[in-house]
Parts: C-alpha cells; structure tokens; sequence
C-alpha cells in the first residue's frame, strides 16, 4: 500500500512576524519583502490568507537570529504601505509532514491535525505544498508535537534522529 | 550563477474556501478538514494564519468541479466548531514559481511579487515551502501573472508549453 507520509521534521529555531491590515491592493507585498530582500534576511514561511475589508495580514518565519532585523525592515514597510500593526512570537516551531504520496493530501491534514488536536497542541499557522504540510505551534510543545505525528505515520524514528529543515 | 527558480506553473480549475472565525483552540482544524476527508475531496493549497481575539480563518482550495460538496462539509464543520462565517470564490487561479535554489527564498518572494504588482495584479493568498511559493490571484489575471513570472525569471517558454499542476 502506498506511503504517503515518509517523514517528519520541525525548526525550533524559527520566529515569526505579522504585518497586520496590510492593503490588500497590488504592489503592497513587494514593499514588505523587498525591504527584507535588501537587508538579506532568509525568510522560510510565507502565510497570507483573503483579506477582509481590503485587508489583510502577512506572516512569515526567519531564523531567531535574523528577528531584531527582520522587525527594522517591517516597521519601515508598514509606514510605507499603511499597515495597521506588527506582531512577533520568537517561542514557535514548525511541525512539518513530508510524503511524495500527498497528492491527495486531505487523508493526510486532518490525520496530522487529529495528532495533534489529540495532544491538546493548538495550531497557530498552516501552509502546505504537494509534498509537505506545515504548522507553526508554541516552541514549549515542539517534542509532544513531533512525537505525535510520528506516532500517528507510524514513522518509527526517534525525534532526535531528525535533522532540522 | 545559480538558477533559484526553474519553472513556473499555473493551475486555472481550483476554487478557494475560507471558514471564517475559527475558534483557535486544539481540535478544530481537524473537524473541518476530517468532514473535507470523510467526503473523499481532493484539497491542494491551505492556509491558516494567526488568530486574533482567540479566533482564525482557514482557507483551502479544492478542484472546481468539488466546490459544492466541499462547501456542504465545510457548513457542517461551521456549525460544529462555532466559527463565524464562509466565503467562497470559484474565479481563482494558482500561480507558482518553482526552484530548487530557494533556500534563500527572499530575493525570490520579492522579485516574484514585484512581476505581479507591475501587472497591477493582486495577491489573494500565499503559501511557500522550500522549493515552491504560490499564490492565488484573480482567474481573469492568469496569463499575464504566468507571463509576468516568466519574463521575470526569464524563464524561455511560452506559458501555453505548461502543464498545470
Ligand atoms: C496584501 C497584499 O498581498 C496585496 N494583495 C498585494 O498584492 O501586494
Ligand atoms: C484555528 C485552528 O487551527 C486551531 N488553532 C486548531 O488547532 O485546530
């Protein structure tokens, strides 16, 4: 039968920001990642949902390290677009499902969601590719997470074999 | 020099939901996407970002052709987890570049957002993974975005050599 889940990983090391009320009109999400381009941040995720009242809030993830910078870039931007707020959480985690199987991935969402809704862990991003489903989640319940998606794939590793990505 | 992004692609015959006012608390991801399984759809894209005052909205898209009974799962799964409202929009249209160079994807969010706001283009949603940022855009927008990306990265094919994916 196929697999559709091969593996599990999570980045304790991550931060996240929102930029809050950005106007949901063209040219507004260069300005933002333009200013974080030029200051040579590495961004890993990227989440913007539908705006609502013509606007809407961009998240993304940098290394810890990376924040304090990060934050510089995103204040000059929110004056520039006309943002309403900024936000940042430097306690988070990416919990991440991988499988080439995944094509069909909502057996795979909700079962991850299921693991971890079971653990009482409360999900605060989503995103997701053809081959990966990935969540952000308190950085005190990085191990429960892991373990719990493990367990629910049968993925049969310790966490601690798992390297980071 | 390295070539971060190799290909562009584009997926014309997906409809986008979004289940507003998420209670974010542990559990409700998974009864929506579990009653989104139990009727078998086929989801591609979701997006979840941070909640604010205790609530999120979660958006997915899902083939055109299964929008209506997507629709009746997800106004099942409203009720059961008390969220507050559901929008739909079936003239959407997915629009990825696709790298393997794009650990550092920054230069390639901006340079990607820059291509779509010259087009005076809007951005509906985001979602990114190590190898792929993809975002939803208006369908009537389609093949100026998919040019756009491709003149932006110079990318040598005609939009119409594509498959879509
Ligand atoms: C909100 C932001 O993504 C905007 N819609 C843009 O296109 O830049
Ligand atoms: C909003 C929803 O994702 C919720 N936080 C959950 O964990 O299920």
């Amino acid at each position: 039968k196929s697999v559709p889940v091969c593996g599990a990983a999570m980045n304790k090391s991550e931060a996240r920001i929102t930029i809050q009320g950005v106007p949901d009109s063209p040219g507004n999400s260069y300005q933002i990642f333009k200013r974080i381009a030029d200051r040579k941040i590495t961004v890993d995720m990227i989440v913007q949902n539908v705006g609502q009242e013509n606007r809407a809030d961009i998240s993304f993830t940098v290394p810890q390290d990376e924040l304090a910078k990060a934050l510089a870039a995103v204040k000059e931007a929110k004056e520039v677009v006309g943002a309403t707020g900024i936000t940042s959480d430097d306690k988070v985690t990416k919990v991440s499902v991988v499988g080439l199987g995944m094509a069909h991935q909502t057996g795979v969402a909700q079962k991850m969601f299921r693991a971890l809704a079971n653990e009482s862990i409360n999900i605060q991003m989503i995103t997701t590719s053809e081959i990966k489903i990935s969540v952000l989640v308190e950085r005190g319940q990085s191990l429960p997470a892991l373990r719990a998606v493990h367990q629910s794939f049968e993925l049969h590793r310790k966490p601690d074999d798992l390297t980071e990505w």
